[in-house]
C-alpha cells in the first residue's frame, strides 16, 4: 500500500491511498484503502493514510479514530496517532502504521511492525526518508 | 503559511534481514522521488489534494511498492487495485476497488470524487467509468512483476500445505 497526506499553503488538508491489497487475497476482497475512515481520512483537523492489516483498520475505523480523538478529546496528533497505532491496532490483532498531518502542519508516522517505507518534508527543508524505527 | 507533506510506501512486507542494499537504495530513491512530486505541487501554491495525488501516482508507477504496477496478486492470479482520495476542506471523497486495468487507480478515485455524486465505485463498472474518463489503461503484463508472482506462488503453496490464509508470513502478509 502507498499513500500521501499534505497540508497546503492555504491550510487545506488532503489524503490519498492506493494498494494492491494482500498477496493471495480472496478475489473480490475489499480492504481498508477504499473504506473512508478506515484506511483514508481527511477533514479540517487531520489527514491520515494507513498501511497494514486492512481488516483491522476497517474494524476500528482507525483513520477516523485519530480525528475523533483530536476533535472530541483534545488530544494532540502525536498522542492520538500513538494510541491508535500502538494500542487500538494491536488490540485488533493488526500490524501496520499510518502517516498523518494536522492543521498545524505537524507530521507523524507511527507503525507497530519492523519498518514502514516513509518520507516527509516541510516547506523546502531537506526531505527525510526512512524505513526503520531508529531513523 | 508553510506546507507539509508525508508519504508511505507500505509496512507489512519489510524485514530488515531480507532487504538487499541495492533494493533498499531503489526504495529510498523511489520514496524521495514521490515526495518531490507532491512537494513540487505545494511549492507552486497548489492544493493539498493535487499534491497527494501526484505523490501517489509516482508510487503507483514504481514497481518497488504494492500499488499500481508493483501490486500483489490475488488468489486467482490477477491484480485487484484499490485507491482513495479525500479533501479535508470539503470532505469530498472518492474511492475505487477491484480495478484490473487502470494504470493509476488514485486518478480514478479522484474522478469519482469530481464527476459523480457517489463515494465508491467498484469492479467492472469502475473500470468502465475510468475508461470513459479517458484514464490510461494497461494490460495484465504491465502489472506483472516476478517478485510479486513468486510471492503469490509461495503463499498459495503454504496455504495448500494446510497453512491458515489469515496467518501469512510477514513477507507476504500485506503491503
Amino acid at each position: 500500500t502507498v499513500g500521501a497526506v499534505a497540508r497546503d499553503a492555504q491550510g487545506r488538508l488532503a489524503a490519498a491511498t492506493s494498494t494492491g491489497g494482500r498477496t493471495a487475497k480472496m478475489a473480490g476482497r475489499i480492504g481498508d484503502t477504499p473504506v473512508i475512515g478506515a484506511g483514508t481520512w481527511a477533514d479540517e483537523t487531520v489527514a491520515v493514510s494507513a498501511t497494514g492489516h486492512g481488516e483491522s483498520f476497517v474494524r476500528g475505523a482507525l483513520a477516523h479514530e485519530i480525528s475523533a480523538r483530536m476533535r472530541l478529546a483534545g488530544q494532540s496528533l502525536a498522542d492520538a496517532a500513538e494510541a491508535v497505532v500502538m494500542q487500538e491496532l494491536g488490540a485488533l490483532a493488526g500490524t501496520g502504521g499510518i502517516i498523518a498531518v494536522d492543521r498545524n502542519g505537524t507530521i507523524v508516522t507511527p507503525f507497530n511492525c519492523e519498518g514502514m517505507y516513509r518520507a516527509w518534508a516541510v516547506d523546502d527543508a531537506p526531505p527525510q526518508v526512512a524505513i526503520y524505527h531508529e531513523e | 503559511m508553510s506546507f507539509s507533506i508525508a508519504i508511505h510506501g507500505g509496512a507489512g512486507t519489510i524485514l530488515r534481514s531480507e532487504i538487499q542494499p541495492e533494493e533498499e537504495a531503489r526504495i529510498r530513491a523511489g520514496l524521495a522521488h514521490a515526495l518531490e512530486q507532491g512537494r513540487a505541487v505545494l511549492r507552486a501554491g497548489g492544493a493539498a489534494l493535487d499534491a497527494v495525488q501526484a505523490a501517489v501516482m509516482a508510487l503507483e508507477d514504481d514497481p518497488c511498492f504494492n500499488a499500481g504496477r508493483g501490486a500483489v496478486f490475488n488468489d486467482a492470479g490477477f491484480v485487484e487495485l484499490e485507491a482513495a482520495a479525500m479533501d479535508g476542506a470539503t470532505r469530498a471523497a472518492g474511492t475505487v476497488t477491484g480495478l484490473r486495468r487502470v494504470r493509476n487507480p488514485v486518478c480514478a478515485a479522484r474522478e469519482v470524487m469530481r464527476r459523480t455524486p457517489h463515494v465508491t465505485l467498484g469492479f467492472e463498472a469502475a473500470e468502465r467509468f475510468a475508461e470513459a474518463c479517458g484514464l490510461p489503461l494497461e494490460d495484465a503484463a504491465y502489472f506483472h512483476t516476478d517478485k510479486r508472482w513468486a510471492a503469490l506462488q509461495q503463499e498459495l503453496a503454504r496455504i495448500a500445505a494446510g497453512g491458515d490464509a489469515s496467518q501469512a508470513s510477514e513477507q507476504v502478509k500485506h503491503g
